[in-house]
């Protein structure tokens, strides 16, 4: 192996790395927009029981407190559902990269060690 | 550049990491909040 | 067991403001090493100097050319990175760097960053 063929089996290794991170990152920041929608629902529910409470006392049951739960804790399951998938978006770029810094650093440690390369 | 690009990747991983735990201290929030309900309208308390 | 579920929530709604915290802070490095990606571009050469370089590929724009040009040196001046406090109005001051919003892939990616954008 040498020097100019490390290269440019890591420029080929790497060559969709770009298309692969950018749709990773974009992923990402829709599903974290979704979970922002969400996260509105949740808070305009929890607004209505609060705003009752206020107003009522912390004895007084919402009327429709049950169903209001309910739409919350399913608001809550989404939002952690997405969440989950933006993790495993992220972790997936950073394995991808790291695989690839990885290999490299492996040739370069060959290159050095067949004295083609300084240290 | 991969040093950089991973630096980068690692600090996402674990700015969403702390979003799952954020998420997840909500909906502990949450649920602690239906059993205090409930607790003090069992034993009338009005505080 | 009402003050016991009462202590509970409060450590929980602590722990929630630490996460928050933690989050603000991560946030904030991450569009500090952005802003030191783009803009401050020092590598060390063989017999430890420093140099500016400007590599023609990175994870943004890809690596495509990074085998036509060359670095090449800057001499006289540092580049200055953006104010590490997320003030978006004053982001890279670096002329011949310019990082443009679009860049940031890694901050776009959250939508708080996005809502401070707006």
């Amino acid at each position: 192996m040498d020097p100019s063929l490390a290269l440019e089996q890591t420029l080929q290794d790497i060559s969709n790395l770009e298309a692969e991170f950018h749709h990773a990152y974009e992923e990402i920041g829709a599903n974290d927009g979704d979970i922002q929608e969400h996260q509105k629902k949740y808070m305009q529910k929890d607004s209505q029981i609060q705003k009752f409470i206020k107003q009522n006392g912390a004895i007084a049951e919402h009327p429709n407190e049950s169903e209001l739960n309910r739409d919350m804790q399913s608001e809550l399951k989404e939002m952690l559902s997405l969440q989950k998938e933006k993790c495993k978006l992220a972790n997936t770029a950073l394995f991808m990269v790291a695989k690839h810094l990885s290999k490299l650093e492996r040739n370069l440690t060959i290159l050095e060690e067949d004295g083609v390369l300084a240290p | 550049e991969l040093e950089h690009a991973k630096e980068l990747a690692f600090l996402v991983a674990k700015r969403e990491q702390a979003s799952l735990k954020l998420l997840e201290a909500e909906s502990d929030v949450f649920s602690d909040r239906c059993q205090i309900k409930s607790l003090k309208r069992n034993l009338n308390l009005s505080a | 067991e009402y003050e016991g579920l009462r202590e509970k929530l409060n450590k929980t709604l602590l722990q929630k403001k630490q996460l928050e915290d933690e989050f603000d802070a991560l946030q904030q490095e991450i569009y500090d090493k952005e802003t030191e990606y783009f803009s401050n571009r020092t590598i060390a050469t063989a017999s430890g100097a420093l140099k500016h370089v400007s590599t023609p590929g990175n994870i943004i724009k890809g690596f495509d050319g990074f085998t036509k040009s060359h670095s090449h040196h800057h001499h006289g001046g540092t580049a200055s990175a953006a104010s590490s406090s997320l003030n978006l109005n004053s982001l890279n001051t670096n002329s011949d760097f310019p990082i443009e919003n679009s860049d940031r892939i890694f901050s776009l990616s959250s939508a708080t960053f996005i809502k401070q954008l707006q």
